[in-house]
């Protein structure tokens, strides 16, 4: 595996927080899990209405999804496991390397 | 241009290096590479100089690619461009113009060390890879370290934050050569262009505050055919307009450095997607994302070239 599947069940979920009160909560809890914002680039740009792209780390989903159905705070789960996906974006590469 | 080499994949820093020294050895007329610098870690910091040789002064373009190490579609755009330039310079009268009235100095992969270890520690690796002495964590944010309004909303002066603005303006190496090469330059480069990813957005200046650059309304005609030209390949829409509302305020751009520095036209490309596969844009999307995006740099050095 690429990068010795260290991204395996990690996910990519998308939120936009509703209003003020989730913004604050929501980051948080993105500050505890220190999960990874890909968009955007700092917690601090986070406000209402913030399309907002984070990868979570397999144990630390365990905590985040639950967390946020609790909520009630919208999420889509853009790639659900982020090694699959590594590994076919560079596909070619990776079938050369295991060649 | 390199036979054999596949610009329809990505390719490690070291696989971008031989395609460098290959191009500079079989296409002497078009291109010269030298180096501006070494990285952190040592890395050379090449750039390419392409266009026609000539005695006569010829104004410049410059283009950078992976500022930041995850957006991987950058440097892919930046080789797609070297090769599309020299394969079209004898077929295509826009790019003849283009190449022998201009130089365009490339810099495939800014941020070396960075590109490097995201390709064999951490695929989501942002920043350089310089140490800092209090904290464990490593990296400085190489778009938020440049000596404009420095360090100010939209920087963290955390060094673990991913928008760390590091210890002082210009205290990456990388940044440093960079910003020393466009100082010697300022005055024969006439465009400032930077990849990014991912949002499908022409960003203009200003980053660091709300409000209107004083050529306005050149610089926005520009982003404006520009986009139009994109779309007009496979209808993929990005927005343009001034980075601080169309995308959020950050301070230490090297956009707006470069302006600031008497670049008249500055811009900041954030390339596909928007976020269904974010920096894992697939291989299969190499080809139309960097076709499109040869339109709108094409459209925007054509409007240098015609007086706003």
């Amino acid at each position: 595996y690429l990068y010795n599947n260290r991204y395996a069940g990690d996910k990519v979920i998308r939120l936009v927080p509703g209003s003020d009160k989730e913004t604050q909560a929501l980051k948080s809890v993105f500050h505890q899990l220190k999960v990874d914002l890909w968009q955007p680039s700092s917690l601090s740009y986070i406000s209402e209405g913030t399309v907002t792209d984070l990868r979570v780390p397999r144990n630390s989903s365990r905590v985040l999804l639950p967390y946020l159905q609790q909520a009630n705070i919208q999420y889509t789960i853009l790639i659900s496991d982020l090694q699959q996906v590594i590994e076919k974006q560079t596909g070619l590469r990776s079938s050369r390397n295991r060649r | 241009s390199v036979p054999g080499y596949n610009y329809e994949v990505y390719h490690s820093l070291k696989e971008i290096q031989n395609w460098m020294y290959q191009l500079n050895k079989t296409h002497s007329d078009l291109i010269h590479m030298f180096s501006i610098g070494k990285s952190y870690e040592g890395r050379p910091l090449f750039v390419l100089k392409l266009g026609k040789r000539s005695r006569r002064y010829k104004r410049a373009v410059w283009i950078d690619c992976g500022i930041h190490a995850r957006e991987w579609i950058g440097p892919a755009f930046c080789q797609w461009f070297v090769k599309e330039a020299i394969k079209t310079y004898q077929s295509d009268p826009a790019m003849r113009r283009m190449l022998n009235q201009l130089y365009f100095y490339i810099m495939p992969v800014f941020n070396v060390d960075g590109y490097h270890f995201s390709w064999t520690d951490d695929r989501f690796w942002r920043k350089t890879r310089s140490k800092n002495s209090k904290f464990r964590c490593h990296g400085v944010d190489a778009n938020r370290n440049w000596k404009v309004k420095w360090c100010d909303e939209g920087a963290s002066f955390h060094p673990c934050d991913d928008t760390y603005c590091g210890p002082f303006p210009e205290s990456e190496p990388e940044v440093k050569a960079v910003a020393h090469f466009l100082r010697k330059r300022r005055k024969q480069i006439k465009a400032y262009l930077s990849f990014h990813a991912y949002a499908q957005m022409l960003l203009y200046p200003y980053s660091y505050k709300y409000a209107t650059i004083p050529n306005f309304t050149c610089v926005e005609s520009a982003a404006y055919k520009a986009v139009n030209a994109l779309q007009s390949a496979y209808g993929i829409r990005y927005r343009y307009g001034p980075a601080s509302s169309t995308l959020y305020v950050s301070s230490g751009s090297s956009m707006d450095w470069a302006y600031k520095n008497g670049i008249p036209y500055a811009f900041a490309f954030e390339l596909r997607d928007t976020g269904h596969f974010g920096f894992l844009l697939p291989e299969a999307l190499i080809k139309p994302t960097c076709t499109e995006t040869m339109l709108a740099v094409k459209n925007i050095t054509m409007h240098l070239l015609k007086k706003c």
